[in-house]
């Protein structure tokens, strides 16, 4: 059973994609995975880089790329440390 | 489908008929752009060519199942090398397995030794796709060197096939719904269903849901009477994945007596599909001098239709961490599906190799990784790349 810690990990969830989703169509399982790097570790990022890097960018902006792979932000939680995004085709 | 991102790398798995790649150019210059990294392939950011320039990229998938449901560039593997091929200068593409069975395809720039590398003056691109000139280079090692948890890295992936059914009923929204019941008092679901129809958007959950006791809704028998309408402020889905994470047992992989910050979203789809991702904070032990602790995830999608079942588990969180060795986590990832066949990838950097005293024929060494009850070991394939091992197995039920 999970207790969040109040403040340090934050669930969100997006009521409007969640309430009329529907998955009835079987679909094709095995996933494309994309991992890139921009910087070695979260202490070596380079001067130019915003304070927190990536994770200084707005969910509504990766929504906007998200949109030209078909997907749709579900919920997030939101970390000191990682951002996780559940998404829906 | 999942998307986690780190202040210095971001990673994105979607299944289905989702076209990943053609959000990539976006995402090098969303990462440019609002994050602020260099780019290497313009002159100016103004250009809208302008992207970021990657340290590192991986790009990886296992064969699809229906291949010609596939849109955009991933009708094929070579139509997606090809793409990589236009955005990247050096990639390095392989196919790792059996060509007549479950095999794993792998896109990957390095960097090489390089050093900077002046901006480059793109021609202006034909019909949207990259054009050779606005290639973007890879892997320049620039100031920004520096401690990096690159250099331990390891990544475990077990993609699993021909799931058992009867375990597989479990991740249908009938079932779920069933066991729920039996758990959730009917007061917790009217006031979820009634708080989710007056919800309006998604910022007014921030702060409420910061103190929901939601696991209060799917973990413990809560009386009626502690249940109020904050804990009740998730949906019917996130409510029923949350049940169906502890009663199929994902929940225990990470249990909280060992990793009590960790996190799980979890959503049950309708009729049918699971997705889950953990966030799973490093233990206080492990934090830096400055008390950085490090956070890793781990997610799991689940397609549970007989016809074509199948279910993903990822992690990056560091094996032995916690006394917890890979192994471990495939045998109870495993069981929790009991496929008919699987195959796991297991990537870890070289230096993290060399701690451990193995060499390369050490690699992955963790014998009980080939043995996995049940199942017979078909394949193990190792690859050894410039910073990285790459371990590649294949399992069939015995």
């Amino acid at each position: 059973t999970f207790s969040p810690a109040p403040g340090s990990l934050q669930l969100t969830i997006n009521h409007d994609v969640a309430a009329d989703l529907d998955s009835s169509n079987a679909f094709e399982g095995p996933e494309k995975l994309l991992e890139v790097w921009f910087a070695p570790g979260p202490d070596a990022l380079p001067p130019s880089a915003k304070e927190n890097g990536l994770k200084a960018v707005t969910p509504s902006t990766w929504e906007g790329m998200l949109d030209m792979v078909n997907c749709k932000v579900l919920s997030i939680v939101k970390s000191d440390h990682v951002d996780a995004y559940l998404l829906s085709e | 489908s999942s998307m986690f991102v780190f202040p210095h790398k971001l990673i994105l798995k979607t299944c289905g008929t989702t076209t990943l790649l053609l959000g990539l150019r976006r995402l090098l210059r969303i990462a440019a752009v609002d994050a602020g990294f260099p780019f290497h392939n313009a002159a100016s950011i103004d250009d809208i060519h302008a992207a970021a320039t990657p340290l590192r990229v991986f790009y990886s998938r296992k064969n699809f199942l229906f291949p010609d449901r596939q849109q955009g560039p991933h009708t094929s593997w070579k139509e997606e090398v090809r793409f990589l091929d236009d955005t990247f200068e050096n990639g390095s593409a392989y196919l790792v397995g059996r060509m007549n069975a479950d095999h794993w395809y792998l896109y990957m720039t390095g960097p090489p030794s390089a050093t900077l590398t002046p901006p480059l003056t793109p021609r202006s691109s034909n019909n949207g796709s990259p054009t050779r000139s606005s290639k973007i280079p890879t892997g320049i090692v620039s100031p920004f060197n520096g401690i990096s948890d690159a250099q331990t890295d390891e990544t475990l992936e077990i993609l699993m096939m021909d799931l058992d059914p009867e375990l597989a009923k479990q991740f249908y929204l009938e079932q779920a719904s069933a066991v729920a019941s039996e758990r959730v008092p009917a007061q917790a679901q009217e006031a979820c269903r009634a708080a989710h129809e007056s919800l309006g958007d998604i910022d007014s959950t921030v702060d409420v849901f910061a103190n929901c006791g939601e696991s209060d809704i799917s973990g413990q028998q809560a009386d009626d009477s502690d249940v109020t309408a904050a804990e009740a402020m998730t949906t019917e889905g996130h409510a029923l994945g949350t049940v169906v994470s502890e009663t199929c047992g994902l929940a225990q992989i990470y249990p909280v007596s060992d990793y009590p910050d960790a996190r799980i979203d979890a959503y049950l789809f309708t009729p049918c599909g699971y997705s889950a991702n953990g966030v799973v904070p490093a233990p206080t032990a492990s934090a830096d001098e400055q008390g950085n602790k490090a956070a890793h995830y781990w997610t799991v999608h689940v397609t549970p239709e007989p016809n074509c079942s199948y279910a993903s588990f990822e992690t990056n969180v560091p094996s032995r961490q916690n006394g917890r060795r890979a192994s471990d986590t495939i045998h109870q990832v495993v069981n929790i599906f009991k496929p008919g066949r699987f195959t796991v990838t297991f990537f870890e950097t070289k230096n993290k190799v060399a701690e451990e005293g193995a060499g390369a024929n050490g690699v992955g060494v963790d014998k009980r990784m080939d043995d996995v009850k049940g199942y017979r070991r078909m394949d193990r394939i190792v690859h050894e790349f410039d910073d990285y091992y790459l371990v590649f197995r294949y399992f069939e039920r015995e």
